[in-house]
C-alpha cells in the first residue's frame, strides 16, 4: 500500500519557518540597494518531493521594510521595522528553495516591493508625512546641503553619496524635508577635498567602509539643518551571487 | 413514489455530524502576521 502522502505543511510549521528564515536571509544578504526586509507573514508553501531528502519548496512571503540599510552590519533581528505611520514599505517575493539533505539553497526568487498607500497612511495618521520621490529637487537638494555640512564639519574622511535611501516631506505646520541616504568613505580628509574633490576616490574593497546619514532640513518658517551620519566600519564585503534591487515599486529577480 | 434526492440533500442528511465543541482546525495557510497588514 503506497504510503501515505505527507500532509501538506502549514505556514506556520517551524519546516516553513525556518525555509522562510533562510529565504529572508538570502533576499537581503543579495540585495544591494534599500533596506533589509524583515518576514510578515508566509502567505503559501507549497513542497514537491523530489526523491529521499530532496525537496523542491515554493515560498510566498510577505515582507516588511527595515529601518536598516541594507549595507548595515546591524543583525536583521535588532532591525525595526518600520511603522504605518511612517510609511510603510512591503516586499512580496515568491522564491524556489531547495532542501537537500537538511539543508536549504535559494534556486530562484523574484521581489516587487511597493509603498502602503498615502490613502491608508493618512486614515491612521493624517499629518504624517508621506514618501516622496527620491528624485524630487527638494529631497536632492537636502541631501546635498547635508553631505556638504557633514563634510564641512568633520575630522572623518570625506564622505561621498551612494544612494538616497528614502525621503519625505512634511508641509504643515512647518515645511520639513526629512533624508536617509548611504555614503562611503574615500581616500580623502575633509581638508583633502577641499582642495581637490576629484582626487578622492572611494577606498578599495578591503578597506571599503560605508555608513548612513539621516537629515531634516526645516525651510519654513524657519530654516534648521539637523544631520547625522554613522560610519559602519570596514566589513568583508559577501559574496555577489547575483544583485537583487529593493526599490519601492520596483520588481527584482 | 420514488423521488431521487438531490445530491446536496443526501451530502447534507447523510454528513457526518461533528462532535459538540468540535474546532475545525485553522486553515494550513496563509500563515500569522507578525507585524501588520498593508
Amino acid at each position: 500500500v503506497p504510503a501515505a502522502p505527507l500532509a501538506p505543511l502549514g505556514c506556520d510549521d517551524p519546516e516553513s519557518e525556518a525555509a522562510a528564515e533562510f529565504a529572508v536571509n538570502y533576499i537581503n544578504g543579495h540585495s544591494h540597494h534599500g533596506y533589509k526586509f524583515a518576514l510578515n507573514s508566509i502567505e503559501n508553501i507549497r513542497v514537491i518531493s523530489q526523491g529521499l531528502n530532496n525537496d523542491i519548496i515554493f515560498l510566498e512571503l510577505d515582507l516588511l521594510e527595515t529601518t536598516c540599510h541594507v549595507l548595515s552590519p546591524t543583525p536583521l533581528a535588532n532591525c525595526t521595522v518600520r511603522s504605518f505611520a511612517q510609511h510603510a514599505v512591503e516586499g512580496d517575493c515568491d522564491i524556489k528553495l531547495q532542501k537537500l539533505d537538511g539543508k536549504f539553497s535559494v534556486l530562484a526568487s523574484k521581489c516587487h516591493s511597493h509603498a502602503d498607500s498615502s490613502e491608508d497612511v493618512r486614515q491612521v495618521c493624517p499629518e504624517c508625512p508621506l514618501l516622496a520621490s527620491l528624485n524630487n529637487t527638494e529631497v536632492l537638494t537636502a541631501v546635498a546641503t547635508a553631505l556638504n555640512d557633514h563634510n564641512s564639519k568633520t575630522a572623518d574622511p570625506y564622505l561621498i553619496l551612494l544612494e538616497i535611501g528614502r525621503a519625505n516631506i512634511q508641509y504643515e505646520p512647518a515645511h520639513i524635508v526629512s533624508v536617509e541616504f548611504a555614503v562611503a568613505a574615500t581616500n580623502c580628509s575633509a581638508e583633502d577635498a577641499k582642495v581637490s574633490v576629484e582626487a578622492c576616490q572611494l577606498l578599495p574593497d578591503d578597506q571599503s567602509n560605508f555608513g548612513f546619514c539621516t537629515a531634516t532640513m526645516v525651510t519654513r518658517p524657519s530654516q534648521d539643518l539637523r544631520v547625522g551620519c554613522q560610519l559602519y566600519g570596514h566589513q568583508v564585503p559577501t559574496p555577489d551571487a547575483g544583485v537583487i534591487y529593493s526599490h519601492p515599486g520596483h520588481d527584482t529577480s | 413514489s420514488v423521488a431521487k434526492r438531490a445530491v446536496a440533500d443526501v451530502a447534507q442528511h447523510d454528513k457526518v455530524p461533528h462532535p459538540v465543541g468540535f474546532v475545525p482546525p485553522p486553515p494550513p495557510c496563509p500563515g500569522k502576521i507578525r507585524h501588520f497588514k498593508i
